[in-house]
């Protein structure tokens, strides 16, 4: 109150875009608004101003460890739907909604696919899968001579890339992680069953009546 | 041992793929 800020970044979504959520993804009216009780919390970590940019993203993975991270940069720019440097209320629960496990296998098919498609070509190529290996040594300090990373992408593009053509499609990509089922875990979060046991402070700011 | 692991397999054990950060206060 009094404050001329207030309203961008505190204020409780309305309750008709609570329910539109809620009717358009996998979440309950209850499930939203606790999810915006985390959305206001990593939202207000550097700047209260109701969007989560980038640094309040690597801020809330990472903990109190600054860290400009390939993984974490590529899973903030598909949680940016509507590209514009920085993650809205809407974009957020979309988004986390590939991850609720009630969510369907095609769409977290489709959205490890984009994950993995490091630059939008709409195929997951050997340079961009090398890159990410990469970085995941940097990131885990583990040191691998360039000719076994080399014999790891032989053996996974022998896999996956069924017509050889040196990239992935979406068809591919599919058969081999119907293949593979252990590469779909990170895109399940058995945490969003239980969201409203964790942000049971949205009791007080919700706006429907039947909860 | 990471050279029996096909590429993805390892990429995904990367620490920042756990969202589940994002629920811990």
């Amino acid at each position: 109150m009094g404050c001329f800020h207030s309203k961008s970044a505190r204020q409780f979504p309305a309750q008709e875009n609570t329910a539109n959520l809620a009717a358009e993804t996998a979440f309950t009216v209850s499930e939203v608004e606790a999810l915006f009780e985390l959305f206001r919390s990593i939202s207000s970590s550097v700047v209260d101003d109701g969007l989560i940019s980038k640094e309040e993203f690597q801020l809330a993975i990472f903990k109190n460890k600054k860290k400009d991270n390939l993984f974490a940069n590529r899973i903030f720019d598909l949680f940016d739907v509507k590209k514009k440097g920085v993650i809205d209320f809407e974009d957020f629960v979309r988004s986390l909604n590939v991850f609720h496990p009630n969510a369907s296998l095609e769409d977290k098919i489709a959205f490890s696919f984009r994950l993995y498609d490091l630059h939008n070509t709409g195929f997951i190529e050997r340079p961009e899968v090398k890159q990410m290996l990469i970085a995941l040594l940097f990131e885990s300090d583990m040191k691998l001579a360039d000719d076994v990373i080399e014999t790891i992408l032989d053996k996974t593009f022998v896999e996956a890339d069924l017509n050889q053509d040196g990239k992935i499609d979406t068809e591919e990509w599919e058969t081999f992680v119907k293949k593979n089922p252990s590469l779909l875990k990170i895109m399940t979060l058995p945490y969003l069953r239980d969201i409203t046991t964790s942000f049971p402070s949205f009791i007080f700011n919700s706006n429907v009546d039947e909860i | 041992k990471p050279v029996s692991m096909n590429a993805f397999e390892l990429i995904s054990r990367s620490q920042s793929f756990n969202l589940e950060n994002l629920f811990e206060k």
